[in-house]
């Protein structure tokens, strides 16, 4: 997509499909060509590098909008408290890890909250996480109420003057209205145990392999228990995730972290010259 | 939903007569968006629609029936042909056990299929025997153990092992025990991982599955049709089964990888409890992508 080759509509079209087959939304992708096709017949562009160039312009420009930063939020007083959520597999339990080892490196001290009471083997998963990171998890009793644990989880975090409380949650389907009802009260206990005010950050988990569906996602986590960041899974796959563009776009919430494998260390804050670059390769 | 989109095309064509180039290409441009906000692949959507216009242009705008619902309607069809014309049962082999191996990528929902298609056997009165075959995933062994006992099918581990070595192990113990079908649950993997593809590979040498079933997230977008040709140039897989169908996505990816694998969609997952599992119904699917 670079050099002083000459503009075309099939160098238009080369940039479309690299758009649509990173899982930008169709209507983003169109916009932007709609920007540089003008900008071309106002002879403001003037070879293949100028439009790629300015193409990567408008997409950091809507993924920094609004001052967006990677800077997770912390605590005036500790625990600093991050709630995981996202809808089934995505990698919310592997991410919860991955953040802990992070924090940990930090010279943090992080407690977990494993509030996925529903699925087989969840609290065995985290458990196993908890002991080869090396951070305590705070379980509850088979298919005990998640909001209980979370309840418990964040005494623990207090008594034990942790820096962070990560808490990881049930795989859930944004359209399952009972299972949204259930991340509601589990936000609530946040919310009354921290003294009124929410998680320091509610972070929704999206895998990469997703298309459109992810704004479907975001929209109904955002509306359930407001979202602060993204956490973008599984980007060490083919997929690029494009599709955080149009959730940066439309619902103003910006990505965080990318999970990159399936090791403690595989997680990145992250960047967006650098997701913009992969999007074109 | 599209066909409202296609009436608004259509609004300004009355009385009879065929349908033009013009007319039938503004139609084509609302189906390509339809499919794309579908999640199909764009290459997959670019010969359909080639299809399509084949088909539309010269069509003749029939008695009673708008030139907008004859558009959809030939739509409908193509896509309902291309996602299979027939339902494609589970095939079993001629000698005992009939070995079903799972493969896919990372969640997309493997373990609780293996759970799913056990009972389904179950209940058909068969005797399946699960095989925990992920030995890098905390807690996958177990969680095959628990999906095991709510689905009262018995679940065979081996420590220590390689998945090769347990995959036959587990065929052994399934002719010892009497059990006529082995589920074989694998590790998800990324199609681009070279050493674990080998890995399926010689599990796939060892055991000689009837069935190699690629599980796939019914929410997958553009990448689904280079992880499933990732798969299946690896493996040779004789069907999928398609996961997550509960939620609300479209599921485009259905039709990008029946257009590219060739394979038929044996089923669907539709929620997470052991009961949930369908047979794929190509028509219902058709309808849904078209929104
Ligand atoms: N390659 C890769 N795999 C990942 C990544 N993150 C998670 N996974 C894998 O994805 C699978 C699902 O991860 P989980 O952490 O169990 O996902 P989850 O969202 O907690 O799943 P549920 O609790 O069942 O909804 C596991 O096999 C993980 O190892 C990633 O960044 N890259
Ligand atoms: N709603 C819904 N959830 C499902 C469906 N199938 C699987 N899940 C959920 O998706 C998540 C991932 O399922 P798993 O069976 O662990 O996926 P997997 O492919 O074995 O994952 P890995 O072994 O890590 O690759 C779990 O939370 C399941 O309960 C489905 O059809 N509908
Ligand atoms: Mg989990
Ligand atoms: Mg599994």
């Amino acid at each position: 997509f670079t050099g002083r080759g000459k503009i075309d509509e099939e160098l238009l079209e080369e940039l479309e499909e690299a758009l649509i087959g990173a899982d930008l939304n169709i209507h983003t992708t169109m916009r932007a060509l709609d920007e540089l096709r003008a900008m071309v017949a106002d002879k403001r562009l003037k070879d293949a590098t100028d439009v790629t160039d300015h193409l990567k312009r408008f997409l950091w420009d809507t993924l920094m909008a609004g001052g967006a930063s990677p800077v997770l939020s912390v605590a005036p007083s500790a625990p600093t408290v991050y709630l995981i959520v996202g809808v089934n597999g995505v990698g919310k339990t592997t991410s919860v890890a991955k953040l802990a080892y992070k924090l940990q490196r930090e010279g943090k001290r992080v407690v977990l909250a494993a509030a996925d009471t529903f699925r087989a083997a969840a609290v065995e998963q985290l458990a196993l996480w908890g002991e080869r990171v090396g951070v305590e998890v705070v379980k509850g009793r088979d298919g005990a109420d998640p909001a209980a644990v979370v309840f418990d989880a964040i005494q623990a975090a207090k008594a034990r003057k942790a820096d962070y409380l990560l808490i990881d949650t049930a795989g859930r389907l944004h359209n399952k209205s009972h299972l949204m009802e259930e991340l509601k009260k589990i936000n609530r206990v946040v919310m009354r145990e921290l003294g009124g005010r929410s998680a320091d950050e509610t972070l929704l988990v999206l895998d990469a392999t997703t298309g459109q569906n992810a704004v479907n996602q975001a929209r109904e986590f955002k509306s359930a228990v407001s979202i602060t960041g993204l956490i973008l899974a599984k980007l060490d796959g083919t997929a690029r995730g494009g599709i955080v563009i149009t959730i940066k776009d439309e619902l103003n919430v910006p990505i965080k972290l990318i999970g990159t494998g399936e090791k403690p260390g595989d997680m990145e804050y992250f960047d967006a010259q650098t997701f913009i670059d992969a999007l074109f390769e | 939903s599209l066909a409202d989109k296609l009436q608004d095309v259509f609004k300004k064509l009355s009385g009879k007569g065929a349908l033009t180039e013009a007319d039938v290409a503004e139609a084509l441009r609302e189906v390509r968006l339809g499919l794309l906000e579908a999640d199909v692949n764009f290459k997959v959507v670019k010969d359909f629609i080639g299809r399509i216009r084949e088909r539309a242009v010269g069509v003749d705008i029939l008695e009673g029936l708008h030139p907008a619902q004859q558009v959809i309607k030939i739509v409908d069809e193509e896509l309902t042909a291309l996602l299979g014309g027939e339902q494609a049962p589970l095939s079993f082999s001629a000698k005992s056990p009939t070995v079903i191996m799972l493969c896919g990528l990372q969640g997309a929902g493997k373990t609780t299929h293996a759970g799913k298609l056990a009972q389904m056997l179950r209940k058909q009165g068969r005797n399946p025997l699960l095989v925990a075959a992920d030995i890098y995933r905390p807690a996958a062994i177990k969680q095959l153990q628990v999906v095991g006992e709510q689905v009262r099918t018995p679940v065979f581990t081996l420590d220590g092992a390689d998945p090769t070595k347990i995959a036959q192990a587990g065929v052994a113990e399934a002719i010892r025990a009497g059990n006529d079908i082995v589920i074989l649950d694998t590790a998800g993997r990324l199609q681009i991982d070279e050493t674990l593809m080998a890995e399926l590979q010689r599990i796939k040498v060892a055991v000689k599955p009837q069935e190699i079933l690629l599980v796939v997230d019914a929410m997958t977008g553009q990448e689904a049709v280079a992880v499933a040709q990732g798969f299946h140039e690896a493996l040779d897989v004789t069907g999928l089964i398609l996961t997550k169908l509960d939620g609300d996505t479209r599921g485009g990816a259905a039709l990008s990888i029946k257009s590219v694998v060739g394979r038929p969609i044996k089923f669907v997952g539709v929620g997470e409890k052991m009961d949930a599992l369908e047979v794929f119904h190509p028509d219902r699917m058709a309808s849904r992508i078209l929104g």
